[in-house]
């Protein structure tokens, strides 16, 4: 699991 | 998006409205720390900054529900320190939130995933959000005592977060999907309310009030 760089979360 | 997700934000949105609401129809923000809701006002705006930047057509729910989550927080501010001012608890809600802001900024610039300014700023408002709470729970416990509706709005604050750990755990499992930073920022941010979330479902729960120390 790759610490993702978008943030797709309120 | 999964139910933890949905009903943590659900819960967010309840937190926002059961104060908007007590604020509203008690005209008094008694027992309210102006500046737990000043630090979240903060939050949203550094967090949800693209709204700003390039504005997009409000076509999805996300878009919605990042303005309503700004405009409540700034309009919560509004109503504490203009239109409800006189009964602002100024002298308990102390807490310097300097204390808060300067750390969460500095160690956004030195924990990030990006050094960029936007990732900056989400960054900085996520370590903010693990913190805002604090000056509230402060107040609290320098008043020795939490009105039952302003329970129910910090059981409901502190839930919206709890829910999100178990949409993590959910994402990482089914989706691999990891974001650290939010993560660890959303435990810490869980453990400030355990003391809370302890009175409140030995007492609240039972109807009587939360007074400390207890």
């Amino acid at each position: 699991a790759s610490d993702n760089a978008v943030h797709d979360e309120l | 998006m999964n139910i933890f997700r949905l009903f943590g934000d659900l819960s967010h949105l309840a937190a926002i409205a059961i104060l908007l609401l007590k604020i509203w129809k008690t005209r008094s923000c008694a027992g309210v720390s102006g500046k737990t809701q000043l630090l979240f006002a903060v939050c949203f705006i550094t967090r949800y900054i693209d709204l700003f930047l390039h504005f997009v057509s409000l076509y999805n729910t996300e878009k919605v529900m990042k303005l309503i989550y700004i405009s409540a927080s700034v309009f919560t501010c509004y109503l504490i320190f203009f239109k409800f001012k006189a009964t602002y608890d100024g002298n308990h809600d102390s807490m310097r939130a300097e204390f808060l802001i300067v750390p969460a900024a500095g160690l956004a610039c030195l924990i990030n995933t990006k050094f960029d300014a936007i990732e900056i700023l989400w960054t900085f408002s996520i370590y903010l959000e693990a913190v805002a709470i604090l000056p509230q729970l402060f107040l609290i416990s320098k008043t020795g005592e939490a009105e039952t509706i302003t329970s129910h709005y910090l059981f409901a604050q502190g839930s919206y977060r709890a829910l999100y750990i178990l949409n993590w755990i959910y994402r990482y499992h089914y989706e691999s999907h990891v974001d650290t930073i939010a993560i660890v920022a959303g435990v810490v941010q869980t453990i400030l309310y355990c003391d809370f979330f302890y009175l409140y479902i030995t007492k609240v729960v039972k109807g009587q009030k939360i007074v400390l120390p207890a």
